[in-house]
């Protein structure tokens, strides 16, 4: 474990927090798209199945557990309690054309052609691009409110502090994953645009308005 | 040592 690694996943924990709080108080989920929330809990399912067949830590096991709560509780919140809400004539990226490339790539390129490797390798490839049917709701839009962009920055901040954390592990440890590597930096460039708008709207206390 | 398969990251 090092800063970078912790503070990847204090972020991507504070992402999780701020959603589900701003979808909880506001009993609304406006402007979320429920889209990207299902290929979350995808992407943790996924990965995380390895939580009964091999130990890491108890940190690393307390959070899969919380990470695959908060995704389905996320979803939910979303599709069930505050259905009403859920803003699906926005939310229409079409999550076939993420999948289907996922599960193809991650059959070809993976470390081991094994049913957990595959799995884990799915779940790589398709964190990289979950955050694309949000992405795409917030141009739909042509704007995203304050808390919602706070969730997008704390999120996009997960993955780039993991590169960091890659970074210095392989100068430090000589570990490095490629896999993880490639779409972590994928995943984190896909934020960039936002960044830029969060850096020079959000942050000055304006709306976040894309665009259209 | 290239990642072996137990993977200890989140």
């Amino acid at each position: 474990m090092n800063v970078f690694r912790l503070a990847g996943d204090m972020s991507h924990l504070l992402a999780i927090i701020i959603l589900l709080l701003k979808i909880w108080k506001t009993r609304s989920c406006a402007g979320i798209s429920g889209r990207s929330q299902l290929l979350f809990a995808l992407t943790y399912t996924a990965r995380y199945l390895d939580l009964v067949t091999n130990w890491v830590s108890l940190y690393n096991t307390v959070m899969k557990v919380f990470f695959i709560a908060t995704s389905y509780a996320t979803i939910y919140l979303m599709y069930l309690k505050f259905k009403a809400t859920y803003d699906s004539n926005h939310d229409t990226f079409r999550v076939e054309f993420l999948l289907l490339p996922v599960t193809i790539l991650a059959l070809v390129l993976n470390h081991e052609f094994s049913f957990m490797e595959i799995l884990w390798t799915f779940s790589i490839y398709l964190e990289a691009v979950a955050i694309l049917p949000q992405l795409f709701m917030v141009s739909k839009t042509g704007e995203a409110e304050s808390i919602t962009s706070h969730y997008l920055f704390a999120l996009g901040s997960y993955r780039l502090l993991y590169i960091f954390n890659w970074i210095w592990r392989y100068y430090t440890e000589e570990y490095y994953d490629l896999i993880a590597i490639i779409a972590g930096v994928v995943q984190t460039v896909l934020y960039c645009d936002f960044f830029y708008l969060y850096f020079t709207k959000v942050l000055k206390g304006k709306k976040l308005q894309l665009p259209a | 040592p290239e990642a072996s398969n137990s993977h200890d990251e989140l």
